[in-house]
């Protein structure tokens, strides 16, 4: 079994070793029928820049998601907590007859867009 | 369409952008 | 999994392989070259795009950070808030 294993392995080595030397050969034959003229791209550059610049949305597209999510949970948070404390406010200005100066008119107008 | 989906996302971002920048003044507005 | 992933890793190579064969051909065409040019010119402006996307990103990131220490001073006065009440 063993043995079964390791001539397995060998064989994806060599698979892999020969698909190297196919893609190697011909990239090597295209940059030579296409050389680079002045603002020409060989076809593999092009290729390599195609999927480079995939894997480079990819991955800011993965750093941007959790961002999004995480700052309209903070959103929800800050909400919540304003309510609350504007609640709390409102009850010690019962108990202690303190009379607040009125919400301005910019503080009216931001609390209506919180809200 | 890889062209499409970039510029809608950076339409969302920037979006949120100024939702949170407009947020954080608001709030900045009531804690004083 | 460990052959699936050896599988999608020979397939992805002979992917590739056949990806750079069709494009063996290209110089015969003209209007492949014009095609193949467009394409590099619209990576660029890709690019372009992917470069404002990553500084919107960057300025999230700042505003998520300015949202979270706003939220801790916030619990902390409604913790103020609270204890006097």
């Amino acid at each position: 079994m063993e043995a079964e294993v390791d001539k397995l392995e060998l064989m994806f080595q060599k698979a892999d070793s020969d698909l190297d030397y196919i893609q190697h050969r011909l990239e090597y034959e295209i940059k030579t029928n296409h050389p680079d003229t002045s603002g020409e791209k060989n076809p593999v550059i092009v290729l390599k820049e195609l999927s480079a610049v995939k894997s480079r949305y990819q991955s800011l597209y993965a750093r941007f998601k959790p961002i999004s999510i995480e700052q309209k949970e903070t959103k929800n948070r800050i909400c919540a907590t304003l309510k609350k404390t504007m609640t709390v406010i409102k009850e010690l200005q019962k108990q202690t007859d303190l009379e607040l100066p009125p919400l301005t008119e910019e503080e009216k107008t931001v609390t209506e867009q919180l809200k | 369409t890889l062209k499409d989906d970039i510029n809608s996302l950076l339409d969302k971002t920037r979006l949120e952008n100024q939702e949170s920048t407009d947020f954080l003044k608001a709030t900045k507005i009531l804690m004083k | 999994s460990d052959l699936e992933q050896l599988c999608s890793y020979v397939n992805e190579k002979i992917g590739n392989i056949k990806k750079i064969m069709s494009l063996r051909n290209l110089g015969q065409e003209p209007a492949l070259k014009t095609t193949l040019s467009k394409i590099g010119d619209e990576i660029i402006v890709v690019n372009e795009l992917l470069n404002k996307f990553e500084l919107e990103i960057q300025y999230q990131e700042q505003t998520n950070n300015s949202l979270k220490e706003l939220c801790e001073s916030l619990e902390e006065d409604f913790k103020d808030v609270e204890h006097l009440k």
